[in-house]
């Protein structure tokens, strides 16, 4: 999972 | 999303409407004893520029899209009418607190603490270190005057309450899908903690329907 995928929060 | 980062979005959103409307209804953003802080509406605006800059390149959902551009817009819209629509009524003399450390600091410690070593990744950081002391001029200020005008200790417990539920978030999102983010973490810790010596004035004072006044 690349790091940019896991900023889902605000 | 969970409950608390729904609410914790939505208090995001109250500040904001709180703020738009003190400047409305004041036509001013230095009432009396009331000042709104430029430099912290300007280090938000650079916060939510350097943060979504993946606004048209990875799309989680129609919720997350519309909050950014929300975020973006509104900001920069506050930050147009600190410096040009009310430009007369901001008084520069009393937001003093040194901003350019600050930045400079949240960059230095992105370019060395960050998740991945790429433009957006370092702005990414830069964001979340920044957004975690944008708040410190606005409390200096207050801290300057002494006191404040009961709508901005409203704005600022939005703000406050929307960063205090982003902590349960975090907790919750750890128990129920092991979701883990130290960066984050860390930073969203920090600036909740900047909260608690207004929030203490906040409840003791401001909710017992007496005037914000430091001792």
């Amino acid at each position: 999972e690349s790091a940019e995928a896991k900023h889902d929060e605000l | 999303m969970n409950l608390f980062r729904l609410v914790a979005d939505l208090m995001h959103l109250v500040s904001i409407f709180i703020l738009l409307l003190k400047m409305q209804k004041t036509r001013s953003v230095a009432g009396r004893c009331s000042r709104i802080s430029f430099k912290t509406q300007a280090l938000y605006a650079t916060v939510f520029l350097t943060r979504y800059t993946d606004l048209f390149a990875n799309f989680q959902s129609l919720y997350n899209t519309t909050m950014k551009v929300f975020f973006i817009a509104s900001s920069l819209y506050i930050v147009f009418l600190m410096k040009f629509k009310f430009k007369a009524t901001n008084d520069p003399r009393l937001d003093t607190f040194k901003a350019q450390y600050v930045v400079g600091g949240a960059a230095a410690l992105a370019l060395i603490v960050n998740y991945a070593f790429t433009v957006q990744e370092v702005l990414w950081t830069f964001s979340i270190y920044l957004e975690a002391v944008a708040i410190l001029p606005q409390l200096f200020m207050l801290t300057k005057t002494g006191e404040a005008e009961v709508i901005t200790t409203h704005y600022l417990f939005a703000l406050g309450t929307y960063r205090g539920l982003y902590l349960v978030n975090w907790i919750y999102r750890y128990w129920t899908e092991y979701y883990v983010d130290w960066i984050v973490w860390i930073a969203g810790a920090v600036q909740t903690g900047l909260y608690c010596d207004f929030f203490y004035i906040y409840f003791t004072k401001v909710l017992k329907g007496a005037k914000f006044e430091l001792p």
